[in-house]
């Protein structure tokens, strides 16, 4: 099985929340945050581009590698809530890649 | 302090 190229989503913020949750980061047993939960209604939700499971690599071209769980979100968070976009990147990948 | 692992540690957004 060959590796998975990791997969750039665009989410439309088009609504008021992400609804999503993510758990894991460095010094964690999941080093890269990851998918855990999906919310109806959310933008994750309703654009129907992202799975529960899916690690996070970057957020609108920031890497999320090294990153405690904190920082992570911050960069999430951020990227929701930034006026100079109306969306959000995310580079995904299926595995639960260490990379 | 808390352990340095966060392990089940979730954001909601």
């Amino acid at each position: 099985m060959g590796i998975m190229e990791p997969t750039l989503v665009r989410v439309p913020k088009c609504a008021s929340t992400l609804g999503i949750a993510v758990e894991g980061g460095a010094n964690t047993r999941q080093p890269l945050p990851r998918i855990a939960t999906i919310q109806k209604g959310g933008c994750v939700h309703i654009s129907g581009q992202l799975r529960v499971g899916q690690v996070i690599l970057e957020v609108n071209g920031v890497s999320l590698k090294g990153m405690e769980h904190r920082d992570a979100t911050r960069v999430i968070a951020e990227a929701f809530k930034t006026k100079d976009k109306d969306y959000v990147d995310f580079l995904i990948t299926e595995f639960n890649s260490a990379l | 302090s808390p352990p340095k692992e966060y392990e089940d540690e979730v954001t909601f957004f």
